[in-house]
């Protein structure tokens, strides 16, 4: 059976609202390690993978591996009774039909009690290799969303290339085109407000905004971003939480 | 114009 109990349902809420708008039923695969996620959306351009760690937990135990099929939608509406500060008791017997979430206040005075039906949900799971990527850029998540939410009212594609002297984003549009040139600004005092590129090769890759401004929705689990490239292979973009992470993967548009 | 892959290109089955 699995019992995990986390100290602020607002953890689960906020890794729920990063990802809904992109997949709808996904799995959440439970084991020794934690709780973990993978999905793609319906076109398989993007995937998403989550991994709450067992140390983000304040009690998680775990007899044997549970995949709870869950529709996002359905989940989000129970997880919406819960307070962001309500401690959260996920629980769910051995090849579970439904799980139980129960939320206490810090007051100790309200108890909500739901259970959300299960779903038989049969996902292929892809093999994301390790991949030593060409260049790894870390910077303010809020500024990665500002860019990518700018550049997406000119097009529907991104040019990112990454280069000793920073990153640049550029794209072209029926009304204009537009580029953002972040430098190689490791803010000493403040470094989740600066940017960092770690570059292996000079990497120019093109992709759909749409999806770019989709992943930003998880702007809100970290300060900032890490953006890994190599040319010809999916962009991967990585919030890193306290025990856990939120990742998405994004094949390329190909050819020009 | 460019065409938009698919992860299953790059990302196996397992």
């Amino acid at each position: 059976m699995l019992e995990a109990r986390l100290e602020q349902s607002s953890v689960l809420k906020k890794v729920v609202d990063a990802i809904k708008d992109l997949v709808q039923d996904c799995n959440f695969d439970c084991n020794d390690s934690g709780i973990q996620l993978q999905a793609m959306d319906n076109s398989h351009v993007a995937l998403v993978a989550m991994h709450l760690k067992t140390e983000g937990f304040a009690l998680y135990r775990c007899d044997r591996n549970i995949a709870l099929g869950i529709n996002l939608v359905s989940l989000q509406k129970v997880l919406r009774a819960a307070q962001n500060e309500d401690v959260m008791t996920l629980k769910a017997e051995d090849s579970p039909d439904a799980l139980s979430l129960v939320f206490e206040n810090s007051e100790n005075d309200r108890i909500s009690e739901y259970d959300l039906k299960l779903m038989d949900i049969d996902q292929e799971h892809l093999g994301i290799p390790e991949t030593e990527y060409g260049a790894t850029v870390k910077m303010p998540s809020a500024e990665f969303q500002r860019i990518c939410r700018d550049l997406s009212l000119l097009s529907e594609s991104v040019a990112i290339e990454a280069t000793k002297e920073g990153i640049k984003f550029s794209c072209t549009g029926d009304i204009g085109k537009g580029a953002v040139t972040l430098r190689q600004n490791p803010n000493v005092e403040k470094p989740e407000l600066g940017t960092t590129i770690e570059l292996q090769e000079p990497v120019a890759l093109t992709f759909s905004l749409k999806y770019l401004v989709n992943f930003c929705k998880a702007s809100g689990l970290s300060n900032t971003v890490t953006i890994s490239l190599s040319n010809e292979v999916p962009l991967l973009i990585e919030y890193e939480m306290e025990h856990g992470y939120v990742r998405f993967y994004l094949a390329p548009k190909i050819g020009d | 114009t460019s065409t938009q892959a698919r992860l299953n290109d790059f990302f196996k089955p397992v």
